[in-house]
């Protein structure tokens, strides 16, 4: 595994962990997308349907496991918690996420290594997770405030993607690890949503303001 | 049939 990896695995654990901090200290989950979170549960599930068949590492399993779970809890205190449930702005958050289901599971079909189930849920995952932080996005627009934590948390899922496509750069070169072209785009097409984000990020750090998309 | 390469990424 290279640096740049396992910056991006770190990067991507952060950003949950970010998540649950916020959750948990602010018993508030306002500015989070639920149909985001719901739509990454899905991902993992879908991926990581490899955990019942295959061994790569130990690392890999926890990681797998870290990510289904705190996924599916973040779900569940989201729809559920008593508290939780009532600070999500169910108002604003109305992106068609079942489109986005669709759509993937169309290009699934089209698209994929092996007409296998497990190869078809797998190019699924890699689709889904292309498009799954737009409902987020369009939340965080819609939100006058966005509050630190939540900016960090998309900031640093952003991170995560960049760091994997230089994951595949450095691979590319070094092992001749030719990842495949389905997540080569579907990770370039992840990381361009991001770039706007990034650009707004950057703005507000650098003049100490807060952060706020324009609409 | 190419060897299936394995998925070792998250």
């Amino acid at each position: 595994m290279n640096v740049f990896r396992f910056a991006g695995d770190m990067t991507h654990l952060f950003s949950v962990l970010v998540l649950l901090l916020k959750i948990y200290a602010t018993k508030s989950c306002s500015g989070i997308s639920l149909k985001t979170q719901e739509l990454y549960a899905l991902v993992f599930l879908t991926r990581y349907l490899d955990l019942l068949t295959d061994f790569i590492s130990l690392y890999n399993t926890v990681m797998k496991l870290v990510f289904i779970s705190s996924s599916l809890a973040i779900v569940w205190c989201m729809r559920a918690h008593p508290v939780v449930r009532r600070t999500y702005d169910k108002d604003q958050d109305t992106f068609r996420h079942y489109t986005l289901v669709a759509g993937s599971l169309v290009l699934a079909l089209l698209f994929h290594d092996r007409f296998t189930i497990r190869e078809v849920c797998w190019a699924f995952s890699i689709y889904l997770e292309a498009v799954a932080i737009l409902p987020q996005l369009v939340l965080l627009q819609r939100s006058r405030n966005v509050d630190n934590l939540t900016g960090q948390y998309v900031f640093f899922l952003g991170a995560y993607r960049a760091f994997y496509i230089l994951n595949w750069i450095y691979r590319y070169f070094t092992e001749q690890h030719f990842s495949r072209w389905i997540p080569w785009i579907a990770g370039l097409v992840q990381t361009g949503l991001y770039a706007d984000f990034f650009y707004y990020y950057y703005l507000s750090w650098k003049n100490n303001v807060k952060l706020q998309l324009p609409a | 049939d190419v060897e299936q390469e394995q998925k070792d990424e998250l």
